[in-house]
Parts: structure tokens; sequence; C-alpha cells
């Protein structure tokens, strides 16, 4: 786009072919254009930052608003890390207890994930780098047995924080999202009004299906927060405005690398600019 | 005719194929549409549709996904694994290794990811667990170093297939991008395969292309098919690279992969 290029149906496609490209998905991008299109169709505008700026406007105003995270009146906070299979849990469960640790919170971390090889080891890893307690079991336990034991010492050293990693699993497998189902409802009995967050973590690579992902998991643990991981990749996580303007859940970080620090608080509008970059 | 193109158009974007291949074949799909032989049963609309599905089946590798895992003329074969961080590269080998050695072939497992958290004991497990042997080491050293390793110990063995698993890299991360280059360089793979998430979104072009303007990708493996993901990125990685899509992972254990069936995809695809 150039200077003082009118608002033309050239113009929205090229506009709607990035959106698309930004995983925004086919029908939020055509009606964003539809959107575009009503506000400035016909006027000269003057530069491609006039009409961005509007379609940044528009795209903002789908997120969903800036909500606190939920604190408990007594600790720990308990977080719930879920997801389907690589998506980043147990590295972003890894990163927030490096988080929480700088900020001289003490944390206790549940390596729920007795399933798939060296999970526990994986997680046990991380929670080693931050100082974290790690409360694991043996492979093939019983995953909410090992959240359990997890909330109990969290009480018992008086924690701040309990972070509970689950393994991957696909949302369409429902004796999985039983089990999932099964780990919140131990972690309420044991802990009233917990988990107090559910983080659903999103592969920031994912297209459509991160909002079957999104819909099928916040019926069996109603999530809280999203993240979306490997931004530092060249895809733009557009499915969260999608998920955000249908399930109002809000992106809560994003993942840009494989180290501790490599975690960002999510900012609507760096995201929405990246989206469009 | 152009309400049935919308209509795959949007089931296409739908699927998560990339939007320049959508736009490729409907043009394709068109231009056949309106040149093939009337049949006079069909109405325009079914005629496009059986278009679709033939441009579709022959896109996604026609019959390429049958040919054979290549063998090097001077044992072992190399079969080296790459892709984006995640996308179940490790659980791949053992499926592969497993699918090999009941195929008569003696596969070793070669840990060559140093860098990701207790990697080299995930490999060595999957790998015990699905009954293969694996070089075991202490994760130490260079990628390279293990890997050129791993090739002599299966030669002095006997080993006839080396399955190499790499770390997931990000395709604009130059350091890891030429240490995958080097790796090859290395070992001379018989067959470069790209493990891909069947979830991927628009994204998968542009990782695919980027890989394979580094190392010459012999096929794609589609892994996670047992989601619900439509794949569309299968299409879209086929069409742009012409890497044919050779298997597909269906579960975590190791007898969860089966030879890509490019049918069944557009099937799948399509919705
Ligand atoms: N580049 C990049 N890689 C990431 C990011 N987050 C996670 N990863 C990598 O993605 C891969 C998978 O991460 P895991 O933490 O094992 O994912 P997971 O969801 O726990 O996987 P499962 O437990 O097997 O379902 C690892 O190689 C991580 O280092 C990120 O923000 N950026
Ligand atoms: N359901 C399902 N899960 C799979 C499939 N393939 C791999 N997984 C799971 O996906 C997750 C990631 O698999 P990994 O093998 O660790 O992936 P990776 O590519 O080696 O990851 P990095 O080494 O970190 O890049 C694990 O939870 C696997 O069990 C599949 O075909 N179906
Ligand atoms: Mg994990
Ligand atoms: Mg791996």
């Amino acid at each position: 786009a150039s200077a003082g290029r009118p608002v033309d149906d050239a113009l929205l496609d090229e506009l709607e072919e990035a959106l698309l490209s930004a995983d925004l998905g086919p029908e939020l991008a055509a009606e964003l254009r539809d959107r575009l299109g009503q506000r400035l169709r016909g006027e000269a505008v003057g530069g491609p930052d006039q009409v961005l700026g509007v379609l940044r406007e528009e795209i903002l105003a789908l997120l969903p608003p800036r909500v606190p995270e939920t604190r408990p009146t007594a600790p720990p906070r308990v977080t719930l890390v879920v997801g389907v299979n690589g998506s980043g849990k147990t590295t972003t469960a890894g990163k927030l207890a490096a988080l929480w640790g700088r900020e001289g919170r003490k944390v206790v971390v549940a390596a729920a994930d007795t399933f798939r090889a060296a999970a526990v080891e994986q997680m046990a890893i991380w929670a080693e780098r931050s100082g974290a307690e790690v409360v694991r079991s043996q492979p093939g336990a019983d995953p909410a047995a090992v959240a359990f034991d997890a909330a109990r010492a969290a009480r018992a050293r008086h924690a701040d924080e309990l972070l509970v990693d689950t393994a991957g699993r696909l949302h369409n497998k429902k004796p999985l999202m039983d089990e999932l189902a099964k780990i919140a409802r131990v972690i309420a009995k044991e802990i009233p009004g917990a988990p107090h967050e559910t983080l659903l973590v999103l592969d920031g690579t994912t297209g459509r299906n991160a909002v079957i992902q999104a819909r099928e998991f916040t019926r069996v643990a109603p999530v809280s927060g999203l993240v979306l991981t490997k931004l530092d990749g060249t895809a733009r996580g557009g499915v969260a405005v999608a998920i955000g303007r249908e399930l109002g859940i809000p992106v809560r970080y994003v993942g840009v690398g494989e180290a501790a620090d490599d975690l960002l608080l999510f900012e609507a509008e760096e995201y929405v600019a990246g989206l469009l970059a | 005719m152009d309400a049935a193109l919308r209509e795959i158009r949007l089931a296409l974007l739908e699927a998560d194929v990339s939007f320049k291949v959508v736009r490729d074949f409907l043009a394709r799909v068109r231009e056949k549409a309106l040149g093939a032989d009337v049949i006079q049963s069909l109405t325009p609309g079914q005629q496009v549709i059986r278009v679709v599905r033939d441009e579709l089946v022959g896109l996604l590798g026609g019959g390429a996904a049958t040919r054979p895992l290549a063998i090097s003329s001077r044992p072992p074969s190399v079969y080296m694994l790459c892709g984006l961080q995640g996308s179940g590269k490790t659980t791949t080998i053992g499926k592969l290794g497993r699918w090999l050695k009941k195929s008569g072939r003696h596969p070793l497992v070669a840990p060559v990811d140093l860098q990701r958290p207790a990697a080299v004991l995930q490999a060595v497990q999957v790998a015990r667990g699905a009954g293969l042997a694996v070089y075991e080491h202490d994760g130490t050293g260079s990628p390279v170093e293990r890997a050129r390793e791993a090739v002599r110990h299966a030669r002095q063995k006997g080993f006839d297939v080396v399955l190499l698993d790499t770390a997931g890299r990000l395709h604009v991360d130059e350091e890891l991008m030429d240490e995958l280059a080097a790796l090859r360089a290395a070992v001379e793979p018989a067959e470069i395969l790209y493990v891909a998430d069947a979830m991927t979104g628009q994204d998968a072009v542009r990782s695919a292309e980027a890989f394979k303007a580094r190392v010459p990708l012999t096929g794609v493996i589609l892994t996670k098919l047992d989601g619900d993901a439509r794949g569309g990125a299968a299409l879209s990685v086929a069409a742009i690279t012409g890497v044919p899509v050779r298997f597909a992972g269906i579960g975590e254990k190791p007898e969860a992969i089966e030879v890509f069936d490019p049918e069944r995809m557009a099937g799948r695809i399509l919705g």
C-alpha cells in the first residue's frame, strides 16, 4: 500500500490475506475486511499506517478485557497447566517457576505427567533450575494422586505457588479428558477454590484446531488463561483472537524461546502489532 | 461453479491450507473443471468436487508415499529426522524403528538432541519401549560428533539403519539451521524426514520451505493425526515444496504409525 492510495477492493484483499496469514481464520478475516470497508471505503487514506491503525483498533476491540489473575485469600495459589501434546507445557511451567522464584515466591511443582517417557525428569530439571521443590511419583502412577500429594506438600511447606504440569492430551480422547477432570477435582478437594488458574498452553503455530482445543479443554477444566508458545518463530498466533472473542479467555503469557526467561507477560497492543507485521 | 468454488475455498481455509496454495489450487481446479469432459449426470458443482478430489490426491503425493525407505550403497543407511519443536520427532523415531525392525531391518536409535532437558533419556526410553537398540551416551559433546560416533558404532556392530533424533529447532534460528546442514554433511543421510504437526496453521509452508532450503528433504511425516485437526498443512507443504508425505503418526505408542494415505487425507481436509 502507498500513501494516498484509496481503500478499494485490492487493498482490502491484501489486508484480508495478511489476517489469514496470521491465523485469524477465514471467518474473522472476512468480517474484519468488511468492517474496514464500511469504515473507510472510498476515502483516500493518508498512508498504510492509517489503515493499519484502524485495523489494529478493530482487532483490539475483539480481545477480552485485561482481568487480574486470581489470588486466593490463603496460599498456595494453584496453577494447572494443560494442553495438547508438544505445545510447551512443561517448558512453560519451568519458566513460571523461574519467574516466581525471581520474585521471591516459594514454588512447588507437581510433575504429574506420569505417562510420557522422561516427562518427570524433564520437569524435575526445570524445577531444579529455579530452586522449586518438585513432587513426583513412579511412572504409570495416577496423575491425580501426584497432584494431591503436591497440594498437601505445598500447604505443609507454606508455599506461595503450586504449579501442576500435566501430560499432553488430544481433546478428542474422552478417557484422557476424563482424567484431566479428575485431576482438577482432586486438587479442588484438597485446596478449596483450586485450581485458581488453569492455563491452556497453545503452540503458536497451531491453526483453526486451537479454537476447538480451547472449547473442549474449558469444558473439563475451565480455562482462565492462554499461553501462546513458540512466537519467537514466524507464526503470529492469531487463533487467540477467535478464542478470546468466542470464549472470553485472555492470553496471559507468550513464550518466545526455550530458556527460563523466555516468557513475556501478554501485551495486547504489541501482540496485535505483531499480527500485522 | 463459482458458488461451489467459494464453498471449497472456505473449507480449505478452515482446514488450515495456506491461503496462497488455496488461491493457486482453485485457479487450477476451475481451469480443469471447465476443460473437463462433460459427464452428463454431473452438475457443474459436482464436476468441481470431482476435479478437487483428484487434484488434492495428486498434490498429496499420489503414489509417492508407498516408495520404500532408501537404502544406502554403503551401510548403515542414516535416516535423519528434523523439524520444529514439539512436532513429534523423538516419539516417531520409536515408531519408525519398530516398523523397520518388523520388516527385517536392524535399526539403531541415535539420540543427538543435546539441548532439551532429558531429551537423550526420552529417546533411550522410547527406543527401549519399542524394543530397539539405542546408542547411549552422556549427552555431552556436539550433535555432529555424537552422530558420527553413532554411525561408526552402527557400522561396527552390523546395524543397517541409524535413526537420528535431532533437536527441535526454529527455521529462523541461523545457528541451529547451520548445525542441521553440518549434521547432514557429516553423516550423509539416505532419508531426511521433516516431522510436522498435523494441526499446524498458515506457518506450515514457511517452516517447511526454510528447512528444505538448508537440507534436501526426502519426505514428510505428519504427526498427531489421531486428533481432529483437518490437516491442511499436508497439502500446503506438499504443494509448495513438492516433498511427499510418507508416513502418518496416529498416536503416542510405538505401533501408532502408518504409511500415508493421500485418498483418506484428501477427504479429511475437505471435511
Ligand atoms: N522456540 C520455542 N520453543 C519452545 C517454546 N516453548 C516450548 N518450546 C519447546 O517446545 C518443545 C516441547 O516443549 P515441552 O515443554 O516438552 O512441551 P509439552 O507440552 O510439555 O509436551 P508434552 O508433555 O509431550 O505434551 C521443547 O523442545 C521446548 O523447548 C517457545 O516459546 N519457543
Ligand atoms: N496423540 C499423538 N501424540 C503424539 C504423536 N506423535 C508424538 N506425540 C506426542 O507429542 C509430544 C511431543 O513429542 P516428542 O516426540 O517429544 O516431540 P519432539 O519433536 O521430539 O520434540 P522436541 O525434541 O522438543 O522438538 C509427546 O507428548 C508425544 O507423545 C501422535 O502421532 N499422536
Ligand atoms: Mg510435558
Ligand atoms: Mg525430541
